[in-house]
C-alpha cells in the first residue's frame, strides 16, 4: 500500500551560478521583479 | 516581500534557485515524464507546455497536449509568482501517474510563458505541490487530495526522507505515499497538531542557540516546506542569529562562515511539541566548492512572511535532512522523527 518516488539530489540553480561565477549578475541583472515592475502594464488586471 | 492580502497569500514566498531535491512523473496518456519538486509549500501541480517558447521551456520537457488520449481542456489562464520567478499558463486535465499509482483528472497547469533566467537552469521541468488546497492558485484539488478523494492511499499520509550524505549506499531522497518506513527513522514520532491549514503550518516553541533561548521565546508559527533548502525566519531574528554564528554577509545577501572554525560554533536548537531538535555547524552549514576553495554558507535565511498569526518560521532541507517529516492529511499533523 505504501507508494515509494525515489527523489535524486542534485546541485541548485544557485549553486551551479555560483560555480560558473554567474550568480552575482543573475541576482544583479535577472531579477523578475524588475520584468514585473517594468511591463506590469502589459498583464491583465489582477 | 510577500504580503496577506483578502486572506490569502499575494505571492509565493519560495524561489527555486535552491531545490535540490526532485523526482519523476507521468502526465498523460501514454505518460509523459516530467521531474518536479515535491512541493510541501506549495499546492499547484505545473509543467512546461510545448506551446512555451520561452528560453526555460526550451531546456525542459514539455508537455504535448495533443499526443495525451486522456487530457482534457480546460482554458482557464493562470498565473504563479514566486520569489524568483514567475509563470503564466492554461489549465488543464489529465491521467497523473505518481511511483506507480494513477490518479485520474488531475488539474494542472501548462506553462506557456516563463520569462526571465530563473528557471532555465533549474534541472526540474515543474513542481508538483502538496500543501493543502486553500493554497492552491489553481482551481481544482491538488495531487494528494485527489489521491485520498480516489482512494488511492490506504492511509492519508506521505513522508519525505532527505539524504544529505550522497555518497553513502542509501537513497538520496524519497518521498513515500500512504503511510512510512520505520526503516528511515529512528526513535519515537513527534507529532505536531497543524495550526493553519494552507501551507504544513505548526506551533514553535522557540529557537536557542548554544542552549540560550535567543529567539521566539513565547512561540512562534513555522511551516515545514520541502519546497525550499534553508531554514528561514523574520530579518531582526536571523540577522541577530548569523551574528551568533559567526556568519559575515556578502554583497550579495549570503551569510558565509570560515570554514576553520565550523567545530567551535555554537548549536542552534528548535523546540518543537516540547522536543528539542539540535543542529550542529556540521548540519547548518552548507558547503559548496568555488574552483579549489571551499565555501561554507550559513544555512539560515532572512524571509519575512507576516500572517495573523504572527511572522513565520520555514523550516527547509537544512532541517529536514536530518529529521524525517511525516504529513498527515488524516488528522491534520505533522510528524517528525530523527532520519
Amino acid at each position: 500500500a505504501l507508494v515509494r518516488v525515489p527523489l535524486k539530489r542534485v546541485r541548485s540553480v544557485r549553486s551551479q551560478l555560483r560555480a560558473d561565477g554567474l550568480l552575482q549578475e543573475f541576482l544583479t541583472d535577472h531579477r523578475p521583479d524588475m520584468f514585473s515592475r517594468r511591463y506590469a502594464q502589459c498583464f491583465p488586471p489582477g | 516581500t510577500p504580503s496577506l492580502r483578502l486572506g490569502r497569500y499575494s505571492e509565493k514566498i519560495y524561489n527555486y534557485m535552491d531545490a535540490q531535491y526532485y523526482g519523476e512523473i507521468t502526465l498523460g496518456t501514454p505518460g509523459q515524464n516530467f521531474s518536479v519538486i515535491f512541493d510541501t509549500g506549495s499546492s499547484d501541480l505545473w509543467v512546461p507546455s510545448t506551446y512555451c517558447v520561452s528560453q526555460a521551456c526550451a531546456l525542459h520537457r514539455r508537455f504535448r497536449a495533443f499526443e495525451s488520449s486522456s487530457f482534457r481542456h480546460d482554458g482557464r489562464m493562470f498565473g504563479i509568482n514566486y520569489g524568483s520567478g514567475h509563470l503564466l499558463g492554461v489549465m488543464a486535465r489529465d491521467t497523473l501517474k505518481v511511483g506507480g499509482v494513477t490518479v485520474l483528472n488531475q488539474e494542472f497547469g501548462e506553462s506557456v510563458y516563463e520569462p526571465g533566467a530563473a528557471f532555465v537552469m533549474a534541472k526540474f521541468d515543474g513542481v508538483l505541490g502538496m500543501a493543502y488546497p486553500s493554497l492552491a492558485e489553481i482551481l481544482g484539488n491538488p495531487f494528494f487530495d485527489n489521491m485520498m478523494t480516489q482512494k488511492t492511499v490506504e492511509e492519508k499520509v506521505f513522508s519525505f526522507y532527505l539524504n544529505r550524505k550522497t555518497s553513502s549506499g542509501n537513497p538520496q531522497g524519497e518521498l513515500l505515499l500512504g503511510g512510512t518506513d520505520e526503516a528511515l527513522y529512528s526513535g519515537p514520532i513527534n507529532w505536531l497538531p497543524v495550526t493553519a491549514k494552507g501551507y504544513w503550518q505548526i506551533k514553535m516553541d522557540s529557537v536557542a542557540v548554544q542552549g540560550m533561548n535567543s529567539f521566539c521565546p513565547n512561540g512562534c508559527q513555522a511551516i515545514v516546506d520541502t519546497g525550499t533548502s534553508l531554514i528561514a525566519g523574520p530579518t531582526n531574528d536571523i540577522l541577530s542569529l548569523q551574528q551568533l554564528i559567526g556568519a559575515s554577509p556578502t554583497n550579495i545577501g549570503e551569510y558565509l562562515i570560515d570554514c576553520v572554525r565550523l567545530s567551535s560554533l555554537p548549536h542552534v536548537t528548535f523546540v518543537l511539541g516540547g522536543k528539542e531538535y539540535t543542529l550542529t555547524s556540521e548540519q547548518y552549514v552548507r558547503k559548496e566548492m568555488l574552483g579549489d576553495r571551499e565555501l561554507c554558507l550559513s544555512g539560515f535565511q532572512a524571509v519575512d512572511i507576516i500572517t495573523p498569526a504572527g511572522p513565520l518560521w520555514i523550516l527547509g532541507d537544512v532541517f529536514l535532512t536530518e529529521f524525517y517529516s511525516i504529513f498527515d492529511r488524516g488528522q491534520d499533523r505533522v510528524g517528525l522523527a530523527t532520519a
